[in-house]
C-alpha cells in the first residue's frame, strides 16, 4: 500500500517544502508511516526538521556510500533523508551516466514498511526532478494562486508526459494544492477560475492558507503541525493530509 | 559608465522576476538606457514584458545563431533578451565545453550603448547563474523577509567568494534587497535584524512592499510600473532605481 508522492513546481516559492514537511507531519499525527526525501540542494526541509546539515545525505546514498536505511534521521516520527549542497555537485555527476534517471528509484526500492514516500523537489525540471518523477506512483503541486504559477502549468504537463512515455508508465498528477491563498484577493478567485477552466488537471478540496505561524516554524526546527499545532495552517494541512490518505 | 547588475537568489520566488522587470522600467523613465537579459529558462521576465516566447532567445545568441544585437525585442522602452525552456538544454550542452562560465560575457561584450544591463537569474547557483555572475558587476540579491529566505545567504557569498578567486575578480554583492514586507509582521523586522547583526552585507534604504498590483501586471504584460503608476510597488520600485542610480 506504499505510494511515493513528488512534490513537484519548478516556479520557485510555491509552498513545496512546506508541503512537505507539514503534510509528512499530519500523515504520521493520523497514524501513518511516512519517509520523507529532501531532494532539493537548499536542504531547506531538512533545516525545517531540525536536522544537522553535516551528516549522510541522500546524495551519499546515490553516490553508494551508504544504504538509504542508514541515511535516516528521525523528526517528530517522520522519517527523513536529508540534503545539502553536495546534491548539485551528485546531479551533476549523474548526467552522464547510463540509467541517470533511475537512481532514486533504485535507492527507494531497497526500503519497505512506509505508507508514503514524500519527496521534496527543487524549483527546477533538471535531472534531479526527472529521477524523482521517474521513482514517484504520483505528483502533488503546490501552487500559489498567482499569474505567474500558471506560466509552469503547461511545463509540468508536459514533462510527465515525456516521462510517461519513456520511463515510466503510471505517474499522474493527483492534484494541485492552491497554497498560500487569501480569500480577500480577486486574483485568487481568478487564477482558481481559470486552472478549471483551461486545464484537465484535479483542484484538491483543501486550500492553505497563508498564516505567519508556517513561516514561524522553520525556525524552531519543527513543523507547524507541532510549533502551532491550532494554527490555520496545521489545521489546513491535516485536513489536506485527509483528504489525501482518502483518496 | 555601464554597469551590469546579476539579480541573484537561489531561493525561489523571492520576487527576482518582478524586480528585474520593474527595475528596468523604472530605470527608464528615470532616463537610463537599459538592457534585460533573461536568463530563466522558465521565461517569466519574457512573459512579464509580454514578449513572444517563440522568437530568438538568449540560448540562440550563446549557440552562435545570432548576433545579441539581432535578438533584443524592445518593450515600454526596456531592450529585452528572452528566454525561454530551450535555455535549459543549453544549459547541459554548456557543461562539456571549455570557458563554459564566459558564454554570457562574451556575448554581453558585444553590445554597447547601455547604462545597466540587468540579468534575471533562475533559481538555482548552477551555470547559468554562474555565467551571470562571471558577467557581471555587481549583484543585488531580493530577498523576502523570512526564516527560510535566510538559509541561502551563506551559499551565496561563499559562491561570489569563489568566483572571485577564479574568474571575475572584482564582483561584489550591491545589497539586499526586502521585497514583499508587510511592516504588520513582527517576523520582517526580526529577519531584517538578524541580517544587520550576523552578515556583513548591506541591505538598501528602500523596501518593496507586498501589493497585488505587483502580481496582476504580468497577466498584461506590462511593468507594475506601466499598468498601475500610483500604486505602492511602482512608487517602491522607482524609489529604488534612484537609489541605486545614486549609488
Ligand atoms: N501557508 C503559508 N503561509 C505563510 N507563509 C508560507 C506558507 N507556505 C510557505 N510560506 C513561506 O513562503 C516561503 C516559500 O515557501 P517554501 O520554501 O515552502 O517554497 P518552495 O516551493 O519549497 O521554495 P523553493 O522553490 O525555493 O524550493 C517560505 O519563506 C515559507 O516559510
Ligand atoms: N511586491 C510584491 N507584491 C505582491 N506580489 C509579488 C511582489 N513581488 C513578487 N510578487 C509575486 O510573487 C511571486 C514570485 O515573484 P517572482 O516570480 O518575481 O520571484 P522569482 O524570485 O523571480 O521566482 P523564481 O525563483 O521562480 O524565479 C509572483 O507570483 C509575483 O507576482
Ligand atoms: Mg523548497
Ligand atoms: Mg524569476
Amino acid at each position: 500500500m506504499k505510494e511515493t508522492i513528488s512534490i513537484v513546481n519548478q516556479k520557485g516559492g510555491t509552498g513545496k517544502t512546506t508541503t512537505s514537511v507539514n503534510l509528512a507531519s499530519a500523515m504520521v499525527s493520523e497514524g501513518m508511516r511516512v519517509l520523507v526525501i529532501d531532494f532539493d540542494p537548499q536542504g531547506n526541509l531538512s533545516y525545517c526538521f531540525g536536522v544537522d546539515p553535516d551528516g549522510d545525505t541522500i546524495a551519499n546514498v546515490l553516490k553508494g556510500d551508504i544504504s538509504l536505511k542508514d541515511a535516516i534521521v528521525v523528526s517528530e516520527s517522520v522519517h527523513i533523508v536529508p540534503a545539502n549542497i553536495s546534491l548539485a555537485d551528485l546531479e551533476i555527476s549523474l548526467v552522464a551516466e547510463i540509467g541517470r534517471e533511475f537512481y532514486l528509484k533504485k535507492a527507494l526500492d531497497t526500503v519497505e514498511g512506509y505508507d508514503y514516500i514524500i519527496i521534496d523537489c527543487p524549483p527546477s525540471l533538471s535531472l534531479l526532478a526527472i529521477n524523482a518523477l521517474v521513482a514517484s506512483d504520483a505528483v502533488v503541486v503546490p501552487m500559489q494562486m498567482e499569474v505567474m504559477s500558471l506560466q509552469g502549468l503547461n511545463q509540468i504537463q508536459s514533462t510527465i508526459q515525456k516521462i510517461n512515455s519513456s520511463y515510466n508508465k503510471s505517474i499522474y498528477i493527483k492534484g494541485i494544492l492552491p497554497v498560500m491563498v487569501d480569500h480577500r484577493r480577486n486574483l485568487d478567485g481568478e487564477v482558481e477560475g481559470f486552472i478549471k477552466e483551461n486545464y484537465n488537471i484535479p483542484l484538491f478540496e483543501s486550500r492553505i492558507r497563508t498564516n505567519v505561524r508556517a513561516s514561524e516554524a522553520p525556525s524552531f526546527g519543527k513543523s507547524v503541525i507541532s510549533y502551532a499545532p491550532k494554527s490555520n495552517s496545521a489545521m489546513d494541512y491535516i485536513n489536506f493530509a485527509s483528504e489525501l490518505i482518502k483518496l
